[in-house]
């Protein structure tokens, strides 16, 4: 564990807390895509699988555990409980799109072909484009709520920090995954205009509104 | 080196 690991997953928990109060408190998802949500439950369950065959450590399994289950409760959130807010007309981006070729990707490009190992890598490629369609909602709705950009930047700097926990590992421990640095290069590099768009005007105090 | 093994990370 490294300094940067642990403010990365840090970062990641306050972004899944952040999104599950915001949708509690106001009892609404508007402007949040149930699509991505559902794509990120799908990525802790593929990749968390192994909670039942190894044992790591009781933070690693006491995070997968809140995880998964803050995923499962934000889907339910946005498709039973508060269904009626849901923008649905704005969240249409065509997952499949996404999931064929990470299925295909997982499948062709992975460390070994052993049943747990390309779930695990299909969890990683999805999660490097499962915003997507959270991206794309902004894009048509054409602004974002305050507290969800707060969610988004979280979600992003997490994976930010961790390709300098994948640096500070290769140099101190020699561990180098390619699979997920390439991945978790993609995944940050998405968030790249949403990060330039937050530090220049949420962080001072304006919506974020995109040209439409 | 692959990540076969270590599979210690979030």
């Amino acid at each position: 564990m490294n300094i940067f690991r642990l403010t990365g997953d840090l970062s990641h928990l306050a972004a899944i807390i952040i999104l599950l109060l915001k949708i509690w408190k106001t009892r609404s998802c508007a402007g949040i895509s149930g699509k991505s949500q559902i794509l990120f439950a799908l990525v802790f369950t593929t990749r968390y699988l192994d909670l039942f065959s190894s044992f790591i450590s009781l933070y690693n399994t006491v995070m997968k555990v809140i995880y998964i289950m803050c995923a499962y409760a934000t889907v339910y959130l946005i498709y039973g409980k508060f269904k009626a807010t849901y923008d649905g007309n704005h969240d249409t981006f065509r997952v499949e799109f996404l999931l064929i070729p990470v299925v295909l990707l997982a499948v062709l490009i992975n460390h070994a072909f052993a049943p747990m190992e390309i779930l695990w890598t299909f969890s990683i490629y999805l999660e490097s484009v499962a915003i997507l369609p959270q991206l794309f909602m902004i894009s048509k709705t054409g602004e974002a709520e305050t507290i969800t950009t707060h969610y988004l930047f979280f979600l992003g700097l997490y994976r930010t920090l961790y390709l300098f926990n994948w640096i500070w590992r290769f140099y101190f421990e020699g561990f180098f995954d390619l699979i997920a640095v390439v991945a978790g290069l993609v995944q940050t590099i998405l968030y790249c205009d949403f990060f330039y768009l937050y530090i220049t005007k949420v962080l001072k105090g304006k919506k974020l509104s995109l040209p439409a | 080196p692959g990540s076969a093994t270590n599979k210690d990370e979030l």
